[in-house]
């Protein structure tokens, strides 16, 4: 079995999940927490996005693709077209 | 592809730099270059056209470049070096729309041979793929892929994959044809100078064309390459100048060793299409822009050891190989793969010809013309006599220069 990933590797991928549009923004007034599942699912479409391996997990190819350079926008877009419609 | 959901209802976009890197080892003028080069290369795929502006006089321009630190007035702050690289905003009516911003703690590098720093002309290429409505792609070859993957070659010769250029031309369409059906990059205005990159640049200031006095010229597969120092320019079938800006001959010619600074002749090998460079007392084979083997000696084709070419040619009459040198020339059997014997004789059978001239090349209607200083003499094609009213300007007939004023014109060459 792959090493189970620590928690500063779910922190970051929740982060960065979040920030680039895999995950829902959190709400502003309420805490929020991630479920297993949507977690899971949201690493699995960043690995296809990626190229990677769909293993739903944070294993060390998926933490150390989020360590890459990259551009600032969000892949998905999807979720932030989804707030703005919200917002209105 | 993936659309962001909008577009530009113009097709002409106006960009400016409006802040530079601070302590990039990149110029001004490089980064200016390299913008203008990112532009184009979406330009070239689609009915676009990028205008660069000078002062911010009355209305922004469409896509306003800056180098910013950490937070920076907008949603993505930047985090130093590493981490996020730059972002850009999708078309729209609002005055951010298109803007793209760099972080400028990023080590911004271009033509990087060590790999080091993060190449300026591959993440402009990508941001304003998201200027022009593009957003994050999966696709492997696809510049919109999110994650950065390094160097993207010459910004000259750099094209779109197939993926973004799809992506483009389902927001604007494609870029209207020639009649070769090819796209065609047209020079910005005001021209900007090519860039610099950090082996090659230090102290070759860019020649002007209408000067004449070039080291060589050659007809290569249609096109008049024109070679000066560590330069050259190439002239289309059509008469039109790829770009007025030349480009580096190392950058172009791989394989060229860098101490190689003059072509002194060129031409291209009838009977098998190679192109062979001369310079001093060797010369270089090339396969298309690669480098074959390395240098050989001039021997080979004929020539006393130690002695130097001024011009060649292949003359399509007889498919032989010329080779000039001062006032006498030697002839090269291409077929027998040996030099002709009784060589060298005197350039005179050539009538009217100049000596030394700067280089001699046969063009497309099958004319051969001797080129010297900024004049050119004309042989129709068959004929070994010049014709009457040689020699002529070579500025405003091959290089789109103004005719020359109105003085002393250069003096004839007495006829053999």
């Amino acid at each position: 079995r792959a090493p189970k990933p620590s928690a500063q590797d779910v922190s970051l991928g929740v982060d960065w999940l979040t920030r680039y549009g895999y995950l829902p923004p959190p709400h502003p007034a309420q805490a929020q927490l991630q479920s297993p599942e949507k977690l899971r699912d949201a690493i699995k479409v960043m690995q296809r996005f990626a190229g990677l391996p769909e293993t739903g997990r944070m294993d060390p190819g998926t933490v150390a693709t989020m360590h890459k350079p990259r551009c600032s926008l969000p892949d998905v877009l999807g979720v932030a077209g989804l707030v703005r419609r919200r917002r209105r | 592809y993936a659309l962001s959901g909008s577009m530009w209802k113009k097709r002409t976009l106006t960009w400016r730099v409006r802040s530079f890197p601070q302590s990039s080892q990149l110029s001004q003028e490089t980064v200016r270059v390299l913008m203008s080069y990112a532009l184009m290369a979406w330009g070239m795929e689609s009915g676009l056209t990028f205008h660069e502006v000078d002062s911010p006089q009355g209305q922004e321009p469409d896509i306003l470049i800056d180098f910013a630190r950490a937070f920076h007035q907008d949603s993505y702050p930047f985090d130093g070096l590493g981490g996020t690289l730059a972002h850009a905003f999708f078309p729209g009516e609002h005055p951010i729309s298109g803007d793209t911003h760099f972080d400028d703690e990023e080590t911004w590098t271009f033509g990087s041979k060590d790999g080091e720093g993060t190449d300026l002309f591959a993440v402009a290429v990508h941001e304003f793929g998201h200027a022009l409505g593009l957003g994050h792609s999966s696709a492997p070859n696809s510049i919109m892929r999110p994650f950065y993957q390094g160097p993207v070659g010459d910004p000259d010769k750099y094209r779109l994959s197939q993926d973004d250029r799809d992506g483009l031309q389902q927001l604007y369409g494609k870029a209207p044809q020639t009649p070769y059906d090819k796209p065609t990059r047209k020079p910005l205005a005001p021209p900007p100078q090519p860039p610099a990159s950090p082996t090659h640049s230090p102290s070759f200031p860019i020649p002007d064309r209408c000067e004449g006095n070039f080291d060589a010229i050659a007809n290569i597969r249609g096109e008049t390459f024109f070679f000066k120092g560590p330069w050259f320019w190439r002239l289309q079938p059509s008469g039109q100048l790829v770009s007025p800006r030349p480009a580096r001959l190392h950058r172009f010619w791989e394989g060229l060793p860098a101490q190689v600074r003059v072509v002194q002749a060129a031409y291209a090998r009838h009977r098998d299409g190679r192109i062979l460079l001369f310079s001093g007392p060797q010369f270089w084979v090339f396969q298309d822009r690669q480098l074959e083997g390395g240098a050989r000696p001039l021997t080979e084709l004929g020539l006393p050891p130690g002695e130097e070419v001024d011009a060649v040619f292949s003359w399509p009459q007889n498919g032989k190989t010329y080779l000039v040198r001062g006032r006498q020339y030697w002839r090269y059997d291409e077929a027998a793969a040996r030099p002709d014997p009784g060589y060298p004789r005197d350039l005179s059978l050539w009538e009217g010809a100049p000596p030394s001239p700067d280089d001699v090349t046969v063009s497309n209607a099958g004319d051969t013309y001797f080129f010297k200083g900024a004049h050119y003499w004309r042989f129709p094609k068959n004929s070994i006599k010049t014709e009457p009213d040689a020699p002529q300007p070579m500025g405003p007939n091959w290089l789109d220069c103004p005719a020359p004023s109105s003085g002393p014109r250069a003096p004839r060459l007495p006829k053999a």
